[in-house]
């Protein structure tokens, strides 16, 4: 079960760009 | 073609949509200690993409509601307005992929006018190109 930290981490990790 | 670092100073959203970009902006906000609003920028982007249907995405609504819209750097820039709709928008569970929109909008006008700005004459990008 993750903590509102561990998923607000995974939100703002998920719409950061990727590799060129 | 055009090299990623002429990109950057196209615009703010060409910056961010590069990773080396966006994360050199992050080092600079965080020598400013104005990180949060890139960090609130990116997860406005990341909730828009979340499954309405989910618990967890309620979840998310509130942390950044918590972390962003109530006390941080970000919240003393947006409208009274904004943070009001936001803040009944949770209160009420009604939760939408849009609620954060206009609070992006207010944000990101806030990066462009200033930080971007300032970002583009630092010596942290001077260095780096």
């Amino acid at each position: 079960y993750d903590s509102e930290d561990d998923l607000l981490q995974k939100c703002i990790s998920s719409a950061m760009p990727k590799k060129r | 073609l055009e090299s990623p670092v002429s990109r950057w100073t196209r615009s703010l959203l060409s910056l961010l949509a590069d990773q080396d970009g966006a994360q050199l902006f992050r080092s600079f906000l965080e020598r400013e200690a104005a990180v949060d609003t890139l960090d609130f920028w990116f997860a406005c982007n990341g909730f828009r993409q979340m499954d309405l249907r989910e618990p967890k995405t309620l979840r998310v609504a509130k942390a950044i509601h918590k972390r962003y819209v109530e006390h941080s750097a970000v919240s003393r820039h947006l409208k009274p307005a904004t943070r009001s709709y936001i803040k009944d928008t949770i209160k009420k569970q009604q939760i939408d992929s849009a609620m954060f929109d206009q609070a992006q909008t207010e944000i990101q006008t806030l990066m462009e006018e200033n930080s971007y700005q300032m970002f583009l004459t630092s010596d942290i990008y001077l260095q780096y190109i």
